[in-house]
């Protein structure tokens, strides 16, 4: 562990809490596509299919239930939920996510590190989490007035995989043979997805303007 | 040999 992936795991926890927050107390999801959250749930499913028979710390045990029940009781609340889904914009939030399932499943089964159900479902879990925004970017486009913790909730989102890529800057450097050429790709590709995000997030917080994507 | 995959990461 050190001091960026644990910044990272931080930064990520902090995001699934500012939106649970947001749900649970002002018991809205106006701004959230709910794609994104159902995308994340798979990825937090089919990641830690092994964190019965893996066990790697407390800490990471822990985490993944905290990953795994944030986002499916995220996902309930903005289906069942009554209030919480009558502030969900289903007409706004069109994005057909099997244009990126299907995609990462097939890349999964062609470039992974072993052949097996387990192995792929981890591939496919970093290649699906590495596009699982873009129908929470699309609706930010189409949403006028993006509300705070909406943007906060992006913007750490983002925040945390970009303190994953200096965690494996760091870890190369300081573990011999430490090479994770599918992790760091899928990472990277993530966090390039955010660039704009970050650039028009950044500049409101600056001029203290409300933040709003071009479309 | 393949890079070994720990998933020691979450």
């Amino acid at each position: 562990m050190n001091v960026f992936r644990l910044a990272g795991d931080m930064t990520h926890l902090s995001s699934i809490l500012v939106l649970l927050l947001k749900i649970h107390t002002i018991k809205s999801c106006a701004g959230i596509s709910l794609k994104t959250q159902e995308l994340y749930a798979l990825v937090f499913i089919t990641r830690y299919l092994d964190i019965f028979d893996r066990f790697t710390s407390i800490y990471n045990f822990l985490m993944k239930l905290i990953f795994l029940g944030s986002s499916l009781s995220i996902v309930w609340y903005m289906r069942r939920h009554k209030a919480v889904h009558r502030s969900y914009d289903k007409d706004q939030d069109t994005f057909r996510y099997q244009f990126i399932v299907l995609p990462c499943l097939l890349l999964a089964l062609v470039i992974n590190h072993k052949l097996t159900f387990k192995e792929v479902m981890w591939t496919f879990s970093l290649y699906l989490e590495a596009v699982a925004i873009l129908p929470q970017l699309v609706l930010l486009q189409r949403t006028r007035n993006i509300d705070n913790l909406t943007g906060q909730y992006v913007f750490l989102l983002g925040a945390y995989r970009a303190l994953y890529l200096l965690n494996w800057v760091y870890r190369y450097f300081t573990e011999p043979g430490f090479v994770r050429w599918i992790t760091w790709i899928a990472g990277l590709v993530q966090t390039l997805l955010y660039a704009d995000f970050f650039y028009y997030y950044i500049l409101s917080w600056k001029n203290n303007v409300k933040l709003e994507l071009p479309a | 040999q393949p890079e070994l995959n720990e998933h020691d990461e979450l």
